[in-house]
């Protein structure tokens, strides 16, 4: 293995990306699937984590390209460069590029997860028959709607499974119509588009209105590429067009004829001779995830390989059953060592108590036993504590406008004015004498100040210095299955969600009962966030689950518009 | 029992021309993944050598370190491959 000159590495093993944009080839449910996996071959053997950011700058920048698309190191059509990636450093350095001009799938062919239909987005089965003929390629025979369709299994005779296919007509992608399907015709400039068009665009992109009127409505998606779509030449995303001519003669499949280097070819339109349309058939294309690990290799600071069967060498080949080669674990583990953590050890019977906690990292401190399961015992306190090095804390929760970060015995303050880091550590029990040092949540009444905190099954209710508790959490209806109330979520006048697992309960403060109806799941209604998040708070209109050093912001929409690090953007540190 | 066909090589619209004569593409290749320039950085103040510009690639791809534009490693040339050079530069 080889590392880049001064052996550039990121010096945070928390390692974030970001997608860009997506190929056409390609269902972006899938490119996101095959960039997590490439990840994940570089996590499964270092301490390395990588979070996926949806917005603002992350270490690594990924994205699609084609020909000159922005850097020095213009790409050169189909095939020769399929992708390049900088060391990792600011600004461009982390970044990985893909070229565009490539037919990108896993590697075996067109890869087609399918809509709709009766198959729940399972892939085509190719070849499949349908009454007596067999289809390698979606094909819209049998439907009056021109919609391209496909089997999931390879007999739709016998077993009527089927999904649609890619195609403008369902939906389009990127642009500014959050996906809405293209609508034909459609008027742009003037003139009447009745298909998609790369007209006034220069990166050759194929986009459609998703009005009848661009020009007056400025709504515009990309077409995603049919699975028959010809690449590069100057008719990309087109289908072939069969019979066509060429020289006089006809094609009624792909041919290598005309040409010197054997790739093949057809018309997209009925004659070659007369209109020159052209594009190169579907092949096996290039796995995408095998050249996204070999690029996120580079990303992380390893240079090339001169062993032929190391992820890291030079040259693209297809492997079917992939395994990292011993040279480029040894290069990545040269950079960030080894993988720590439980995964890394052996599972041992009869674990004493001082097993690391579930995700240890170096920021742990390390000197003190940690149970396997969180208790409501008391703690000494240890004023030392710095909160930038947590990587979870107990509970956080907004109290007098300032976010407040409880960790054993200790809480934290920011101040929702400042960019100031957290002030602390203050001892809970020099405020809240009667509180345990585990606080597992926490809110404040906004319209009695009353200040209620949870610690597994009992609670306790401040009013100033006057307390209440504790009390058993089934006073406020909660069932007496729950271990411990994980979050609390101010909801309009004198309603508070309360979560626990995978549930939450509406606690009507002032009945201080459980509304009828709950409880409810989480991911029923928060969609997109973790279903086992321990901080749930409303902070300046959002509203935060948290996991681990992540958190998940959601906006009045019940949007994930937001995902970051508890650690910078809540702790400010 | 059949005469292969007379190939006619057409020159496609919007094809990025890429019939090379085998040492363009050479060249090209050894320069673009840094073997050729890295030696003129060591400093040798000796014309620059193609063959040693290619034994350092074959010695990168595995390959017989003959120092000629021989066929595996034309074939090589020609492969699918990442656009980070090989060499720093």
């Amino acid at each position: 293995y080889k590392t880049f000159d001064g052996d550039l590495k990121w010096d945070s093993h928390d390692v974030t990306y970001r997608i860009l944009n997506y190929s056409p080839d390609i269902q972006s449910s899938l490119t996101d699937d095959a960039f997590a996996r490439a990840f994940k071959v570089w996590s499964d053997v270092t301490p390395l984590t990588f979070t996926r950011l949806f917005d603002g700058t992350a270490d690594i920048m990924i994205s699609f390209g084609k020909a000159d698309h922005g850097d020095p190191y213009p790409f050169d059509g189909k095939d020769g460069l399929l992708a390049h990636a900088y060391p990792p450093g600011k600004g461009v350095q982390g970044d990985a590029h893909f070229d565009d001009d490539e037919y990108w799938t896993l590697g075996t062919g067109p890869v087609v997860k399918t809509l709709y239909g009766n198959a729940d987005g399972a892939m085509c089965h190719f070849p499949f028959t349908f009454e007596g003929k067999s289809y390698s390629t979606c094909t819209t025979d049998g439907r009056p709607d021109n919609l391209p369709w496909c089997a999931t299994t390879a007999d739709y005779s016998t077993d009527q499974k089927y999904g649609f296919c890619p195609s403008e007509l369902l939906y389009t992608f990127g642009g500014n119509a959050d996906g809405a399907k293209c609508v034909f015709p459609f008027i742009f400039l003037g003139e009447t588009y009745d298909s998609c068009t790369t007209e006034g665009r220069s990166d050759g992109y194929r986009w459609c209105a998703t009005t009848d009127n661009f020009d007056r409505d400025v709504k515009y998606g990309f077409c995603p590429s049919r699975d028959t779509a010809v690449t590069g030449g100057n008719s990309e995303g087109e289908p072939c067009h069969f019979p066509f001519e060429f020289l006089g003669k006809t094609y009624d499949s792909c041919t290598s004829e005309g040409r010197g280097d054997g790739k093949l070819w057809c018309s997209t339109t009925a004659s070659y001779d007369d209109d020159k349309k052209w594009g190169f058939c579907p092949d096996q294309g290039y796995s995408l995830f095998l050249v996204a690990a070999h690029e996120f290799g580079h990303a992380l600071g390893l240079d090339h390989s001169n062993i032929r069967d190391a992820l890291m060498y030079p040259m693209y080949s297809y492997v079917e059953d992939f395994s990292l080669h011993e040279d480029d674990i040894e290069g990545i583990q040269y950079l960030y060592g080894p993988k720590t953590g439980p995964t890394a050890f052996p599972p041992q019977p009869n674990t004493p108590t001082t097993v690391p906690y579930p995700d240890p990292d170096n920021t742990d401190p390390t000197n003190e036993p940690r149970p396997t399961e969180p208790t409501t015992t008391t703690r000494s306190v240890d004023p030392t504590k710095d909160a930038c090095k947590f990587t979870k804390f107990d509970a956080i929760t907004v109290i007098e406008g300032e976010l407040h970060f409880f960790k054993d015995g200790h809480y934290w303050k920011t101040s929702s004015s400042s960019d100031g880091g957290p002030t602390g550590p203050f001892s809970i029990s020099e405020r809240w004498p009667v509180l345990p040092a585990v606080i597992d949540s926490a809110f404040e009444d906004l319209l009695s100040r009353k200040l209620y905190f949870f610690s597994g099954t009992r609670f306790w209710v401040y009013t100033g210095q006057n307390v209440l508790g504790p009390r058993s959490i089934e006073k406020l209806g909660l069932p007496n299955s729950i271990q411990k109330v994980e979050g609390a979520l101010q909801r309009g006048r004198g309603k508070v969600l309360l979560f626990s697992g995978e549930n939450f309960w509406r606690l009507d403060v002032k009945g201080q009962n459980i509304d009828r109806g709950y409880p409810k799941y989480t991911d029923a209604v928060f969609g997109g966030i973790p279903n086992d998040a321990h901080d749930v708070f409303q902070y300046k209109g959002h509203v935060y689950f948290c996991r681990d050093r992540f958190y998940w912001r959601m906006n009045s929409r019940r949007q994930v518009d937001r995902v970051g690090y508890v650690k910078y953007d809540l702790l400010k540190c | 029992w059949s005469l292969p066909l007379k190939s006619v090589f057409v020159t496609f619209p919007g094809d990025i021309i890429k019939n090379m004569t085998d040492s363009e593409l050479a060249e090209s290749y050894l320069k673009k993944f840094g073997y050729m320039d890295t030696l003129q950085r060591s400093g040798f103040q000796s014309m620059v050598s193609t063959s040693k510009a290619l034994k350092r690639m074959q010695r990168q791809m595995g390959l017989e370190e003959t120092g000629e534009l021989d066929k595996s490693t034309l074939e090589a040339m020609k492969h699918p491959r990442c656009g980070v050079p090989d060499v720093a530069n």
